[in-house]
């Protein structure tokens, strides 16, 4: 007999944390570092903030399995109203909104908090202070896995002595330091070629501190909230839109919630649903909404997104990461057009390094980015692999074994990832052609560069 | 200012559909196809019933983007009162206990339905009947995405005028044949090599009926359900355990919630943590829970899980599947004796074939199945592939390019799949190991049948 049974998404993520990368101690341990770094990153350079930032590994001094990871940042801060939630309820999240951002799922602290209660029986602790606060507040939290709610387990709040702002978060967890050192230090050696504003300091369980520091004053330009486009749309979201929608009529409907629709484009998407355009939106029946979507799918006037309001890195910031890390002899770096996939703009950029400092390999060594995170993982069924494994570098020059790096980034307000551990990106026809030009331009220069030096070399000989 | 939301499950995967297989309308015609025949296996042949199955796809007559997709069955049905949710809520399922099926997430049909509501705007139909009923129940549910609870749309039933049981499930959605055809075509064909015992009907969308006939009777040991075993315990799952459990006392409640743990075990275990076995489960404090977790997990003389509550597919099924849609020359299967990883017991089975009218190629073509499911995407992340790439074929008597099929089948109540989509499954160690372990055995059977064949021919050219 069949025994029927309802899963809160706490139990679910709790029953499958392998599929968030919390498959093991040493992957937990990397997961959790990389989970609070990327909300540290979030919470400041998407708000023009410099980054700051501390990572603490300690070994627990009586559990040598026990590990301690504590990651403080200058940013923005949580309001104390949503601390409880943002770390004790899954998903929760203010990146749902269409906005580039690092996080999107609504999982990344909570899975961490899960796992670290799990293996080490702790709460997470996180002290906070937006920006215009007077005030200090910290927290001890823990999930109700069965309930998916936050739990208090302490709570309080001091006066500010100092302008400090930002957030400190601390969680204990079974871990395996020898087993993840080498990821995770090729995690934050990543972080600081994508973000070489950031200043980032590392002390390892070992007590060895690492300095990443701020090699470039610029900031990229921070990421805006856009409105969805009507090419994403689809007959629940329509639905969705429409019953919640303050629009009086279905005209102002579209014109209010969708980007590039202006009213010549509203009334004729109308007109072609067979549609009312004074109809209030609530009055538009289910045939009326597949109408609609019929409508949207097929015209072909609707402008694509303009795509500036993503927050591309930028050549200037790639090669002086590109430089700073890896000291190659050549790079160079390229930020593509926006692009589009499924109604949501995409930036893919690319940067070749050669010689230097990199150590010879028998194919490119790949440093694969989305919205700025490094992707360490599942490289065999990433996009980025494929594309550049299908080039023939031949053509460009270099003949294997040889000294090259390529980084692929793509910036969107939705990156295609394969699961919610954000290690592969799915291979979306529009991406990886995109993928393909921006890495092919950057080949091209390597080659010019190669090229040069072979005729510089040969003039010298005679 | 940020700001933060809940989403509901229905919400989540309904903004990240891709994460479940359903990327675009090929994918989702292909994946609601095997979620579908999935339940439909999962309510036969785990329930020693012979699966007759019928899978229809029909393409819409005003639409030519949409399609439907019914399957049928003769499994267990569907008890009426659970049928709303379990079409109609994500995150609800039968199979949420620890039982070897295909079946684990409680997302498979429902992502189906949401896929199907947001591409067609129609909700899904479903007729069933379990065994012992008299009537015949027929339900139209759709999802209201925002609360993740059913709507019925339309309900009814009446009286059986025969034996019939089983189910019938229909959705329509926007699919893309064309694109997604071979994949189905060699889904299905994989299906009957792991199922033989399956009868399938397939008609697809230009007319073309396929019938997948029953090559052998034999069905496999169906699965049954165990209590969990002390190596998988974690603080959070020992706290949830110790809170529900009916025992009155803790040695009771070790004994009774376990597998594996007998008087002598449980006291030993208890005392190693310091407590009283008479002690309430409800009175074990926080301490004691992580000091019982940490007795059990450096506790060396628990016994490991049996395994004979597995559904292995075994030898004699496996060749003639194999024999039947390969029609090879030479075959062989092994089934493995249990392992285990993580508390879950496992089995791996692999199948070699070889010759015959397979099309030579320049490596194995796999074949890999995970609890009886054919996984066909994402192979170059899977542990299968990197472990029989690892191989050197030559030391078997294989040069490429060569006719060499290799199966790998792994069985558990517990698959580590890397996404909730069913594609590929994580690189855990044990399970790595017992993979080359099953596969190099059957290799070496190719060998001496290789070396066999060699000597005789050299035989008859004297
Ligand atoms: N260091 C931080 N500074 C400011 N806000 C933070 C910080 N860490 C977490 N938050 C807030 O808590 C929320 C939840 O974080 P969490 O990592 O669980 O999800 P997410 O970042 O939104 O998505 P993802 O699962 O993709 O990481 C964030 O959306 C953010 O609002
Ligand atoms: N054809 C069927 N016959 C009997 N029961 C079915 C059938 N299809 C679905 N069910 C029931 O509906 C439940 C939900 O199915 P669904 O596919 O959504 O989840 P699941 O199979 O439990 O897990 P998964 O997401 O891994 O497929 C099943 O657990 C099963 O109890
Ligand atoms: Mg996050
Ligand atoms: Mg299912």
């Amino acid at each position: 007999v069949e025994r029927f049974r309802a899963l809160t998404p706490s139990e679910f993520f709790y029953r499958n944390k392998e599929l968030a990368g919390f498959s093991n101690p040493a992957r937990a341990l990397y997961q959790t570092v990389r989970e609070l770094l990327e909300n540290a990153l979030d919470a400041t350079d998407s708000h023009l903030i410099k980054p700051v930032i501390k990572v603490i590994i300690k070994r627990d001094e009586v559990n040598e399995k026990l590990f301690s990871v504590s990651v403080e940042d200058n940013g923005i801060g949580i309001p104390y109203t949503h601390v409880p939630k943002a770390f004790g309820q899954l998903l929760y999240s203010s990146k749902y909104v269409l906005r580039q951002t690092r996080g999107m799922f609504g999982l990344g602290a909570k899975m961490a908090v899960l796992y670290g209660q799990m293996t080490a029986g702790k709460p997470v602790e996180v002290v906070t202070s937006p920006m215009l606060s007077r005030r200090i507040y910290f927290f001890k939290v823990a999930i109700d896995v069965k309930t998916n709610t936050p739990r208090i387990v302490e709570r309080g709040s001091y006066v500010k002595g100092s302008g400090w702002h930002g957030t400190i978060v601390k969680i204990s967890l079974e871990g395996d330091w020898m087993r993840s050192k080498s990821k995770i230090y090729e995690y934050l050696r990543r972080t600081a070629i994508i973000a070489p504003y950031a200043d980032i300091v590392f002390e390892d369980p070992e007590g060895t501190v690492v300095y990443f520091e701020r090699s470039i004053e610029k900031l990229p330009v921070p990421p805006r909230e856009v409105k969805p486009h009507p090419k994403g749309v689809d007959i629940e979201m329509l639905k969705m839109m429409l019953s919640s929608s303050k629009a009086k009529s279905l005209k102002e409907f579209l014109v209010r919630e969708f980007q590039s629709v202006g009213e010549v484009t509203a009334l004729r998407i109308i007109s072609e649903a067979g549609l009312d355009p004074t109809l209030s939106p609530r009055e538009v029946d289910s045939s009326g909404v597949e109408r609609l979507v019929e409508a949207i799918k097929s015209d072909n006037r609707i402008k694509p997104p303009k795509g500036d309001h993503l927050s591309f890195v930028g050549p200037e910031i790639i090669e002086a990461g590109l430089k700073s890390v890896l000291r190659p002899e050549f790079v160079s770096a390229i930020t593509r057009r926006p692009s589009v996939y499924a109604g949501h703009a995409f930036i893919v950029e690319a940067g070749i390094a050669f010689g230097g400092e990199i150590q010879p390999s028998d194919k490119p060594i790949l440093y694969r980015y989305a919205n700025k995170i490094p992707l360490l993982y599942d490289e065999g069924s990433d996009v980025a692999r494929k594309v550049v494994d299908s080039i023939d570098w031949g053509n460009y020059g270099v003949s294997f074994p040889a000294p090259l790096a390529v980084l692929v980034h793509i910036c969107s307000t939705k990156i295609p990832y394969k699961g919610v551990g954000k290690e592969s990106v799915a291979d979306v026809p529009e991406v990886q052609k995109e993928i393909e030009l921006a890495v092919r331009e950057v080949a091209r220069r390597l080659r010019r560069y190669l090229t040069k030096k072979r005729r510089e070399r040969e003039e010298a000989e005679r």
